[in-house]
């Protein structure tokens, strides 16, 4: 049941996947499970849907975790988001206003190879596992290979180099599979969150150059009261602002691209923490992390619906 | 132990150049000690002021900080050892079910 679940640890791809099986058998008004294509192995990429079902045109959110593997913490803030959707559903008017109104569309782990391949073999694998014909190298950076300037600053031509942009841009069947998602239901996509670790920030476009977005005052505002909401659960400070500016440059990636194809919220959060675990953040931190992004995330929701002044 | 103690010995480090010299030095010997960057994703973003996290293996954590010391470029360690830290990431609870 939703409750046996345990969210305060890290599951492995089997599990995550048989826990979407489940809810999409016990939660049938507000859960849908599809796939969306298939893996470089082979792995079916699955979707969760959540909010009431209707005939109705309904705008949507999406919401991905998993794109770098050994970024753990994104994947159970999938899970966490889905198990609070669903079960405070009924209770919070604001959380039942977000489900009959939209739709979420979230991918608990995009790159599943390598989220598989970080549980078996090498916990600090970042890539996808693709092959290169002529390098002993595997893996593309599943963040270097959508289709905006892509494999300029901040990627690398290399197929060894973990920010490799791979052979051309979707070539990697994990990217190709959501951007032709997007692509379809674009009109309808609302917002784009891609949840990374570790920085402790929440960006928006650019990342591939120094330039400010149109939407700039929208958007830098609804990401400053995120911020705001999150820390005000435990205290956690995070940094926002342009990806270019508050990170680093880096083409190629997920959050330019989406914006770039029309959904006017484009995110990227860098999760807990700032370097004392790295990626490494304790089973025991799962939950205040969970819980303080829920409120960001909520926050951005509203804010979205509201329409911006 | 997880991932056959592949990671015992294993450090991360902290390290922020002061000076540009001082980041073109780190990322040759980043490049060619072949480090694991943990941020940023990439060696070509290592500049100025850029707070770098660098996972080195056992057998390349001596290169590295004779380097630095010689260098003089300061450091912190993050994590002593990654393999403590890997086994840590899991609650108990984890470890006794895996186990």
């Amino acid at each position: 049941s939703l409750s046996e679940y345990n969210y305060e640890v890290y599951h492995s791809l089997e599990d995550i996947q048989n826990w979407m099986h489940h809810l999409n058998q016990t939660q049938p008004g507000l859960v849908r499970v599809f796939s969306i294509g298939r893996s470089y192995e082979g792995r079916p990429l699955f979707i969760l849907q959540l909010g009431r079902k209707s005939r109705a045109y309904k705008r949507a959110v999406w919401i991905d975790c998993g794109i770098h593997a050994r970024e753990w913490i994104g994947p159970a803030f999938c899970q966490w988001f889905a198990r609070d959707a669903l079960l405070t559903y009924k209770t919070d008017p604001a959380m039942r206003k977000m489900l009959n109104h939209l739709y979420f569309y979230i991918m608990p782990v995009l790159n599943v190879d390598g989220y598989h391949f970080s549980w078996t073999h090498d916990r600090f694998w970042r890539k996808t596992r693709s092959r290169n014909s002529r390098f002993r190298c595997r893996g593309v950076d599943a963040n270097r290979n959508w289709k905006v300037k892509w494999c300029d600053e901040g990627a690398s031509a290399h197929p060894c180099d973990d920010t490799y942009c791979g052979p051309f841009p979707e070539s990697e069947p994990e990217v190709k599979a959501v951007a032709d998602f997007l692509r379809k239901h674009r009109k309808r996509i609302r917002a784009y969150l891609s949840f990374h670790a570790y920085a402790q920030m929440l960006l928006y476009p650019y990342s591939y150059k120094h330039a400010t977005i149109p939407n700039v005052s929208c958007v830098g505002f609804a990401a400053h009261k995120a911020v705001k909401a999150l820390r005000s659960a435990h205290g956690t400070q995070y940094r926002h602002g342009p990806a270019s500016q508050t990170l680093y440059v880096s083409s190629g990636n997920s959050m330019d691209w989406a914006y770039k194809n029309g959904i006017p919220y484009a995110f990227a959060f860098e999760l807990r923490d700032t370097g004392q675990f790295g990626f490494l953040l304790p089973e025991k931190l799962i939950k205040p992390t969970c819980t303080e992004t829920m409120l960001a995330v909520k926050n951005i929701t509203m804010h979205l619906l509201r329409k911006c002044p | 132990h997880p991932y056959d103690n592949r990671y015992a010995g294993d450090k991360v480090i902290r390290l922020t150049p002061k000076t540009e010299e001082e980041a073109f030095a780190l990322k040759n010997i980043y490049h060619r000690l072949q480090v694991d960057l943990w941020q940023p994703s990439s060696i070509s973003c290592v500049s100025e002021g850029t707070v770098t996290d660098v996972h080195i293996p056992q057998n390349a954590s001596r290169t590295l900080l004779a380097f630095l010391q010689e260098a003089r470029i300061q450091y912190k360690v993050l994590i002593e050892d990654l393999q403590k830290a890997v086994e840590n990431e899991k609650s108990l609870q984890t470890q006794r079910n895996r186990r």
